[in-house]
């Protein structure tokens, strides 16, 4: 599957989407 | 027979794997069994393999006596509510965990050996009415529960004695969770299915529901089976118990499918379906790995290649009748097909 596909990719998609989910 | 039953009846290929009939066990005082499974088991200074089995009312552990012969060491008796599952525990020792209930569960027992007693005991983790429940690495334990009003998802951390040493709240999504799968190799992030077909992902330390991403209706009540993240991606092993054939991919009993987390957009990347000519369809299944193992409504086992898409082997109904339950054994590599009559063969 390509990025163009899916969105922008990130490695770090754990911390970042608890660094801005609700607490 | 036994020939006949270790040759994969595939029409359409090579049979370049197969099932080898390792050992049988038989329970004669099971009455109809319900799930199998199995444990890690020290005693004695060293660690074996186990075999759990379980019917209505008893749970019983067994152990190899020698290569293809098997020998129960205890059966704990559980009358007053009915056995529905076993949880499969994942690197956990000594500690088999339990679902009661009647139509569905409520209570979440333990079932272990108190080495302090000497004696074989249970202990009762949780009780309510719950939807869905995991067993993850290191000792711990998620279910959803539903009271009228909302829905409690909870992480227990279990002590090796039985006890719940700690309790943590998840935040949970407006749609009933239908089940769990730890995302492996990230400790804290776990993914579960809903009942409107989304895959939502936790953080198991925060509690908080970090996405919630649409798999798509064509295939309706998604059950998530094994996660894992490479390369930015999230990719999940569904199972599609309610899908309806198609001209073009036949009967989907799997589906491999790649989430972005960042976006919330997916794509499918493998499908397994039914092998052709084979009627009926999906009933319950079992991942381990790159392996998935599905009884069918044909009463036959089948065996999938999930990143090939490809069915390996099928188990047809024997002299004993249909297969009842599939299960891969917490090493992998080795399958136990279960009839009702308590009778599991373990295949390799």
């Amino acid at each position: 599957c390509s990025e163009s596909d899916l969105g922008p990719i990130s490695l770090n998609w754990f911390e970042e989407l608890s660094a801005e989910a609700p607490p | 027979d036994v020939v006949e039953q270790l040759i994969p009846l595939l029409p359409d290929g090579p049979r370049e794997e197969s099932l080898q009939f390792v050992s049988e066990l038989k329970d004669p005082s099971c009455p109809c069994a319900v799930d199998v499974s199995t444990v890690w088991w020290a005693a004695a200074g060293r660690r074996e393999l186990r075999v759990v089995t379980a019917s209505e009312s008893s749970v019983s552990l067994w152990e190899p006596l020698a290569p293809d012969c098997w020998g129960k060491v205890h059966t704990w008796h559980l009358r007053e509510i009915p056995v529905i599952q076993i949880v499969p525990l994942p690197d956990t020792c000594n500690i088999v965990c339990v679902a009661l209930g009647e139509l569905e569960i409520g209570e979440i027992r333990l079932l272990l050996y108190s080495s302090e007693t000497d004696s074989f005991k249970h202990s009762l983790v949780k009780t309510g009415n719950i939807k869905a429940v995991v067993g993850l690495k290191d000792r711990r334990l998620v279910s959803s529960s539903r009271t009228m009003q909302e829905q409690q998802l909870e992480m227990v951390s279990l002590s090796e004695t039985g006890g719940s040493k700690d309790r943590q709240t998840l935040m949970p999504p407006e749609e009933t969770v239908t089940a769990f799968a730890e995302v492996e190799g990230m400790r804290e992030a776990l993914v579960g299915t809903t009942a409107g077909n989304s895959v939502v992902i936790w953080n198991l330390k925060t509690g908080q529901l970090l996405r919630k991403m649409d798999v798509g209706y064509s295939y309706p009540a998604s059950i998530c089976h094994r996660a894992y993240s490479d390369s930015g991606l999230l990719f999940v092993v569904l199972s599609h118990p309610h899908a309806k054939e198609s001209e073009s991919c036949g009967s989907p009993a799997f589906r491999v499918v790649a989430f972005n987390p960042r976006t919330g957009r997916s794509t499918g990347v493998m499908f397994s379906c039914l092998p052709p000519g084979r009627a009926g369809r999906y009933l319950e299944g079992d991942v381990w790995d790159t392996a998935g193992a599905a009884v069918l409504t044909s009463g036959a086992v089948a065996v999938w290649d999930l990143l090939q898409g490809r069915c390996t082997a099928v188990l047809p109904p024997g002299p004993a009748g249909h297969w009842a339950l599939a299960r891969w054994a917490a090493t992998g590599a080795v399958l136990l097909a279960g009839h009702r009559n308590g009778t599991v063969r373990l295949y390799r």
